[in-house]
């Protein structure tokens, strides 16, 4: 079966420091 | 630079003061967060989980029960995981937002106001 | 129960923004609009903002390590075959993944700042701008609004405070020399036609100021009559283009370049200050005037005697600042210097909280004294 379809369970969750936004990321 | 934000999509929405009550708005959107990476195949296989949907490949990778009652969440992960988790109120309303670089437009297409939050290490499937 | 799909090939172009409750006003008006900007031209990369009619919010970026998936309901073209339904109820909807997000925008409520890059100053000379406008990067309002990233009401309240005008369509900043002098012009002429200061109409101002002027040879525009009525009246409510003249700021206007011309070299008693003060005023211009009003611009060297002190020359630093601030003057009243620092008092402490930080006070009588630790 090489179909994989599966959730790799992380322990933690982790949100990163706050950072501005550039123009050029609203559209890449 | 700067561009409009248009909200066309929304305008029945707001004006009738409707918003998302269970798990998925009312013009048919959903938010799925798992804490952990969710792998599923990128490539077409022939398979009855691969199907086409007008022009989109798609593969089935899951099922969801949700239980009104309790706002409590089962997902079930191809054949094997299964996890627990809930319905969950968002502390702060998300905008859906499309930003097409093909013209230039930005749109507002949906506000969620709920998740649907799975937290718990995946049980296996008995 | 659902069946959930996600696409094969997932579309990057989807974002997730924090609606605050102020905000989701701003959606719910159908009158509003909503515009992502940022400073500069697109090549710039400044920070992006979001701006209604009068409000500004940052943008800021909180990435997370949890998979997102945006899923939309449809209808699939055929009955999906599950080999099993774990138990379940069979499923009665389909949703396909169709974005996945590792991130969020959160919305951080800011004071929007107009941008000034490329904006040049105008001292009234005649040959302005040039005749192809090439080296004027910004060549309107709507241009200089574009470029900034502040909501219009934010951009246009700043805009009037700085002197802020447009000649033939190109928005300028007028010089503080050419704008004194246009205010001046224009206070004489409204009292040569015994218009009223409380309601200073721009057509009626205008038209003051341009009699008997040769208008080959005249840089005082409508335009830069309507600054100047900008700068140093408020617009009267419900009457467009009518402005009550601020009496008060008029006179420290006058009175910090009194400071400027007859106070910089060395310092000058008060009452001399106060005839000096006056004689620059238009003749028999009604508009009161106290020491006090300057606060801010001057410091007093010795006893009572003043002499003018801008805030540019001192240190952007705050424990320089008032190192430099007792070495010109060893002890101050507290009403005098706090003008001197409050800029610098980044944390809305109240000011003499943040004075006490740096300073020692002391009180004398009634008064608070300041002076170095």
């Amino acid at each position: 079966d090489e179909i994989r379809i599966w959730v790799r369970y992380k322990e933690g969750f982790s949100d990163a420091v706050r950072k501005n936004v550039a123009w050029s990321s609203l559209w890449s | 630079p700067s561009v409009n934000v248009s909200k066309r999509q929304l305008q029945t929405l707001l004006q009738s003061d409707q918003h998302q009550t269970s798990v998925s708005t009312p013009l048919g959107n959903m938010m799925l967060e798992i804490q952990g990476d969710l792998e599923v195949p990128r490539q077409w296989h022939e398979d009855q989980r691969f199907t086409t949907d007008g022009e989109h490949q798609m593969v089935r990778w899951g099922l969801l029960h949700i239980d009104t009652a309790r706002n409590n969440a089962t997902l079930f992960v191809g054949r094997k995981q299964r996890l627990l988790g809930s319905l969950v109120k968002l502390d702060t309303p998300l905008g859906l937002i499309k930003f097409n670089q093909q013209d230039g437009t930005v749109e507002m297409q949906d506000v969620f106001h709920y998740k649907v939050l799975f937290k718990s290490r995946p049980l296996p499937i008995m | 129960s659902l069946n959930l799909h996600e696409r094969l090939s997932t579309d990057g172009s989807f974002r997730l923004l924090h609606l605050t409750p102020e905000l989701l006003e701003v959606l719910k008006d159908s009158n509003s609009k909503l515009q992502f900007k940022a400073a500069g031209n697109d090549e710039d990369d400044g920070d992006v903002v979001l701006c209604s009619r009068d409000k500004t919010w940052l943008l800021r970026q909180k990435n997370h390590s949890n998979t997102v998936m945006l899923m939309h309901e449809f209808t699939p073209e055929q009955e999906t075959s599950l080999e099993t339904t774990f138990g379940l109820p069979n499923p009665t909807s389909d949703f396909a993944g169709f974005a996945r997000t590792t991130f969020e925008y959160e919305t951080k409520k800011v004071s929007g700042i107009i941008n000034l890059d490329s904006v040049p100053v105008h001292n009234g000379s005649l040959d302005f701008p040039p005749a192809d406008g090439q080296d004027l990067p910004v060549k309107s309002m709507d241009d200089l609004l574009a470029s900034s990233a502040c909501s219009e009401k934010e951009c246009l309240s700043q805009w009037n405070q700085l002197g802020g005008c447009t000649v033939k369509g190109y928005p300028c900043i007028l010089s503080s020399d050419f704008l004194s002098k246009a205010l001046h012009v224009t206070l004489m002429s409204a009292m040569a036609e015994s218009l009223d200061f409380s309601r200073l109409k721009l057509d009626e101002t205008f038209d003051a100021v341009n009699k008997d002027m040769d208008q080959d040879s005249n840089p005082y525009t409508r335009e830069v009559i309507k600054t100047t009525l900008e700068k140093y009246g408020k617009r009267v409510k419900d009457d467009d283009d009518c402005w009550q003249l601020d009496q008060k700021k008029v006179a420290e206007w006058y009175g910090i370049r009194a400071l400027r011309k007859y106070a910089s070299q060395s310092s000058i008693p008060p009452a001399e200050f106060l005839i000096k003060w006056k004689s620059t005023f238009p003749p028999y211009a009604p508009f009161d005037i106290e020491i006090e009003m300057l606060r801010g611009w001057f410091f007093r060297p010795t006893g009572s005697n003043l002499q003018y002190l801008s805030k540019n020359t001192l240190p952007s630093d705050i424990k320089e600042r008032f190192k430099m601030l007792f070495k010109l003057q060893s002890q101050w009243d507290m009403d005098d210097i706090a003008p001197f620092v409050e800029e610098l008092n980044t944390k809305g402490l109240k000011i003499d909280v943040f004075i006490m930080k740096y300073a020692r006070k002391r009180r004398v009588g009634k008064k608070f004294i300041i002076s170095s630790r």
